[in-house]
């Protein structure tokens, strides 16, 4: 995945 | 999501529908830069535009549609409904001095360097410092209707709340993302000067002024 926690956020 | 991030929406909804009320019943948009609230355009346009491609909620799905929808609805106020009350010779801080570096950024600073990875990013830096438009414009009239105070103040407390939801994300999910939670912070701290007169003038129900 990769992704930082952040990117599911407004 | 935990009560610190659903807050700090809330405050950013409230600092919306605060501005699109104050031009209404004032019928202008005076004190309000019309360069900041461009930027704001690019900034959800740049960062929402993973709503064709990553589906997360439908809180995150419908929050999206309305922060790019009302920021372009904001700025057709502001350009052609209330065009007549705009100064632009207040509005004079020149966006290229942010929108380069944050994109420079941007390409330097990121976790993947693909498009998407990039947009969001930029997105991220350049909202940090969206404000500063309408900051120099009031620090250039000295003064600010309250109203206006108020969304500001709102859209301030947004981004401070989203700092203890990143510490309670990191104790309860152990994740850390470093490139929100500088820009959040920098982000947060140019409000510090405007949360003072605000507390200190504002909720004392006097006028805000800055000292000359």
């Amino acid at each position: 995945e990769g992704k930082q926690s952040a990117h599911d956020e407004l | 999501m935990n009560v610190f991030r659903l807050l700090g929406d809330l405050a950013h909804l409230a600092s919306i529908f605060i501005l699109v009320h104050k031009m209404h019943i004032t019928r202008s948009c005076r004190g309000i830069s019309f360069k900041t609230q461009a930027l704001y355009v690019l900034v959800f346009l740049t960062r929402y535009l993973d709503l064709f491609w990553a589906w997360i909620s439908w809180y995150n799905f419908l929050m999206k549609i309305f922060f790019i929808s009302s920021s372009c609805y904001i700025l057709y106020l502001v350009h052609y409904r209330f065009r007549p009350t705009y100064d632009p010779s207040l509005d004079t801080f020149k966006v290229e001095y942010l929108v380069g570096p944050c994109f420079v950024l941007a390409l330097i600073f990121n976790y993947h360097f693909d498009f998407s990875e990039i947009l969001w990013t930029f997105s991220i830096y350049l909202e940090a410092v969206a404000i500063f438009p309408q900051l120099f414009m009031m620090q250039r009239t000295g003064e600010a209707e309250t109203i206006t105070t108020h969304y500001l103040a709102a859209l301030g407390v947004y981004r401070a709340l989203y700092i203890p939801n990143w510490i309670y994300r990191y104790y309860t999910e152990g994740t850390v993302d470093p490139i929100a939670i500088v820009a959040g912070i920098v982000q947060t701290g140019l409000y510090l000067d405007f949360f003072y007169v605000y507390v200190t003038k504002v909720l004392q129900g006097q006028k805000f002024e800055l000292p000359a």
